[in-house]
């Protein structure tokens, strides 16, 4: 990746975009929506917000012009130079322009909006072009099926070189608490746990920034940095649980969930929650778990727990009830949990109840670092 | 203007016509610029030519072949990829 000159960069993270005209080749509403998910792409890997105004002087102007059009670098017409944009900086920095000589379409025919803004974007925010052939900063126009794009790992170093990872930000609102850097010791008696997931044969334990794996015929334990495996997604998981016939893993963080394959991050996420059919007061979960006999998975929020049908992908009816009445000896809330080998591991702070799927009782209670070999 | 080291068989006007602008709005060729006193090997117009395949990855001859004008013509962005 490069970055311009003298590395220009905003000095705040909450940026306002405007547009200010619009191409006749699509309608408003898929070049507002082409334009928002440009700007989604650098939100999901960096600090930065990007709100829309509809007056007065935006940080990124948006326009689309044909030929000479006052900033002496006039567009080519048809094919040639798409668009460009401007390094951040007062008045015209930061402004994006888009060549309305070209044919502009919201999927792979002519040019994708899309595409081309989030290239654009990228300038906007201090990026310079990348040689990375797969990178989005490489100056060539290159059709990709839009819903299935991805940030090259080459972009979101770049950007987070500019702006750091997506909760690097100083703490603004209480729900960004600042997170310590040093790595977590597992083996300290008041070790507890915000997520815990299986993952292809590995138990995945989530602490704050990091991850904590351990491979279950292995007593080491690896302790990584969670963007070193899925850059895009926040820290500070709240839930995990893996459905292993499908090999994904599903993480949640407040009212956002992602799918993962592996380290591969699926397309069309993140979801809401409300997807999944939650009423609209339930903001975030505490804990979920799938259970791969029955094909069910359990969601934890506060006392209460809902179950969702992963078959027939949707709610279980009658829901939620009270965790304490169903799972007895466990409650009144759970923090994490995992299914494994025909128990689930629920985790209450510093304490760990095994549970007995068949018999549906507690089997035993252990430390909650028990999987470590402390 | 320059006798460019150029393939034989495509015609140098032609091949000018694309890669003098190319080069101008994305390398940073002063055209109007061009030293009259042009001694052996400081060719601009040859160096930018370079600097270009050398950014895309493209074999570095100096010379306008069809890899190079085929990159040249392929719709991209406006923004300079070298900067002063």
């Amino acid at each position: 990746f490069n970055v311009f000159p003298r590395q220009p960069t905003w000095k705040k993270y909450d940026l306002t975009y405007r547009i200010m005209n619009y191409t006749p080749d699509m309608t408003r509403a898929d070049v507002d929506y082409a334009i928002e998910k440009a700007f989604k792409v650098w939100s999901n890997v960096t600090p930065l917000t990007f709100r829309r105004i509809y007056m007065g002087e935006a940080d990124i102007m948006i326009s689309f012009a044909s030929g000479v059009h006052g900033d002496f670098y006039p567009f080519d017409g048809r094919h040639g130079t798409l668009a460009h944009a401007y390094a951040p900086g007062p008045g015209i920095g930061g402004d994006a322009h888009f060549d309305e000589d070209e044919g502009w379409t919201a999927d792979i025919r002519g040019y994708n909006l899309f595409l081309v803004a989030a290239h654009e974007f990228g300038h906007s925010l201090g990026l310079d072009h990348s040689r990375d052939p797969q990178a989005l900063m490489y100056p060539n126009y290159k059709a990709v099926d839009p819903s299935r794009f991805r940030l090259s790992q080459d972009d979101v170093k770049g950007i987070q070189t500019l702006y750091g990872g997506p909760v690097n930000r100083p703490s603004k609102s209480p729900e960004l608490p600042s997170k310590p850097t040093t790595k977590p010791n597992v083996c300290s008696s008041s070790m507890t746990f915000d997520a815990i997931t299986t993952l292809r044969g590995e138990i995945i334990f989530f602490k704050d920034r990091f991850l904590m794996r351990k491979q279950l015929q292995n007593p080491k334990v690896s302790v990584d940095l969670l963007s070193l495996f899925w850059p895009s997604l926040p820290s500070g998981i709240q839930a995990a649980y893996e459905v292993e016939s499908k090999d994904q893993v599903f993480l949640f963080k407040d009212s956002k969930y992602w799918a993962v394959s592996g380290t591969n991050l699926l397309t069309g996420y993140p979801k809401n929650i409300q997807s999944l059919g939650f009423p609209s007061y339930v903001k975030k979960m505490d804990a979920a778990v799938h259970n791969p006999v029955t094909g069910k998975t359990y969601f934890f929020v506060g006392n209460n727990y809902w179950r969702y049908d992963e078959r027939s992908q949707s709610m279980d009816k009658n829901y939620p009830r009270q965790i304490a009445k169903a799972f007895l000896g466990v409650g009144p809330k759970v923090e994490a949990a995992f299914y494994y080998n025909r128990h689930y591991y629920f985790f209450q702070g510093a304490k760990q109840l095994e549970y007995d799927t068949f018999s549906n009782r507690v089997t035993q209670v252990l430390n909650s670092n028990s999987w470590f070999g402390c | 203007s320059y006798n460019l080291p150029v393939n034989h068989g495509t015609t140098l006007e032609k091949n000018l016509l694309v890669a003098e602008p190319y080069l101008e709005k994305f390398y940073g060729l002063k055209m109007k610029e061009l030293p009259l006193n042009k001694i052996k090997g400081n060719d601009p117009v040859v160096e930018k030519i370079e600097e270009m395949q050398e950014f895309f990855g493209l074999e570095v001859t100096g010379t306008l072949d069809s890899a190079t004008l085929e990159m040249m013509q392929k719709p991209r962005c406006g923004v300079p990829d070298v900067h002063d």
